[in-house]
């Protein structure tokens, strides 16, 4: 697979997506 | 015909190479087996692996003796309420859960030893109606209940005696949890997918629901079995027992999927087909450790296969006393339980 297939990565996408998300 | 004729050859040799059989166990008291699992176990300063067995209206504890020998070191009743299964609990010792129930798991049970007053005990860890249960690393245990108007995603922490005043309420999605899949490579990720076949994220430490990504309605029914992250992906490992044959991937039992958690776009890595001669109906039940998968299919054999090979490395015919009804992975991998409804349990090594 290939990045533009998946979108953009991100190797701290645990972190990243808690700080996005609601409490 | 040469394929027909090729097939049988390759079977055999499949179960030769990578099954060897080690040793029976064989419970006289039970008719019934629900379930089987291996646990360590404690006692006067010396720690064995055991082997667990349930049938409908006890659980067993056995430890091995001599080569191909296996002692019972204690009987749990249970009661009225039948035993659905075990439920494994990492890392533990000296701790044996489980759930019972009718259609649905109903209650869950912890069972174990006390040193205190030098007895076998049980204790309640949850009542309602469950849906999904897993254990979890530092002794918890995850579980989806729904009541009529809404449903509650919960973890539980354990003590020696039973359940611990902390835990966690996780967000729950709006549709049924039915598996969950601790996420190796990220402490306090948690993954579980649902009734309409959506994978759901949270964070165990916040209880946060931080992303549902949907796996697609062509295998429906997906139950995840494992989940780990690597280089900014989520892979998860889904079972499909109830996915029809298509001509692009075969008969798949098993998939791993890739994941982007950021933008919840997905694309299959790799496919785990049936056997040869197994085509239409799948499996009856299976699991997952490291990258071995094994299951029951309905014809009566258990097959292995290799996840990251997409290959179906062992297949186990049905026994000379009948179908098999139940496999297991031991807690240290490389050896297979493999159950028949009689409560025979055999122990395969596999390589």
């Amino acid at each position: 697979c290939s990045e533009s297939d998946l979108g953009p990565i991100s190797l701290n996408w645990f972190e990243e997506l808690s700080s996005e998300a609601p409490p | 015909n040469e394929a027909e004729q090729l097939t049988p050859l390759l079977l055999d040799d499949l179960t030769d190479e990578n099954l060897q059989f080690v040793s029976k166990l064989k419970d006289s008291s039970s008719s019934c087996a629900v379930d089987v699992s291996t646990v360590w176990w404690e006692a006067a300063g010396r720690r064995e692996l055991c082997v667990v067995t349930a049938c409908e209206i006890s659980v067993s504890l056995w430890k091995p003796l001599a080569p191909d020998h296996w002692g019972r070191v204690y009987t749990w009743q249970l009661g009225e309420i039948p035993v659905i299964q075990i439920i494994p609990l990492p890392d533990t010792c000296n701790l044996i859960c489980i759930a019972l129930g009718n259609l649905e798991i109903g209650e869950i049970r912890l069972l174990l030893y006390s040193s205190a007053n030098d007895s076998f005990k049980q204790s309640l860890v949850k009542t309602g109606n469950i849906k999904a249960v897993l254990g979890l690393k530092d002794r918890r245990l995850v579980s989806s209940s729904r009541t009529m108007q809404e449903q509650q995603v919960e973890v539980v922490s354990l003590s020696e005696t039973g359940r611990s005043k902390d835990g966690q309420t996780l967000m729950p999605p709006e549709e049924t949890v039915l598996a969950f899949a601790e996420v190796e490579g990220v402490r306090d990720a948690l993954v579980g997918t649902t009734a309409v076949n959506s994978v759901v994220v949270w964070n165990l430490k916040t209880g946060q629901l931080l992303k549902k990504m949907h796996v697609g309605y062509s295998y429906p029914a997906s139950i995840c079995h494992r989940a780990y992250s690597d280089s900014g992906l989520l892979f998860v490992v889904l079972s499909h027992p109830h996915a029809k044959e298509s001509e692009s991937c075969g008969n798949p039992a098993f998939r791993v999927i890739a994941f982007n958690p950021k933008t919840a776009r997905s694309t299959g890595v790799m496919f785990s087909s049936l056997p040869p001669g197994h085509a239409g109906r799948q499996y009856l039940e299976g699991e997952v450790k490291d990258a071995s998968a094994a299951a029951v299919l309905t014809s009566g054999a258990i097959a292995v296969w290799d996840l990251l090979l997409g290959q179906c490395t062992a297949l186990l015919p049905p026994g000379p006393s009948g179908s098999w009804s139940l496999v297991r992975w031991c807690v240290t991998s490389a050896r297979l339980l493999a159950g028949q409804t009689d409560g025979s349990v055999y122990v395969y090594r596999y390589s």
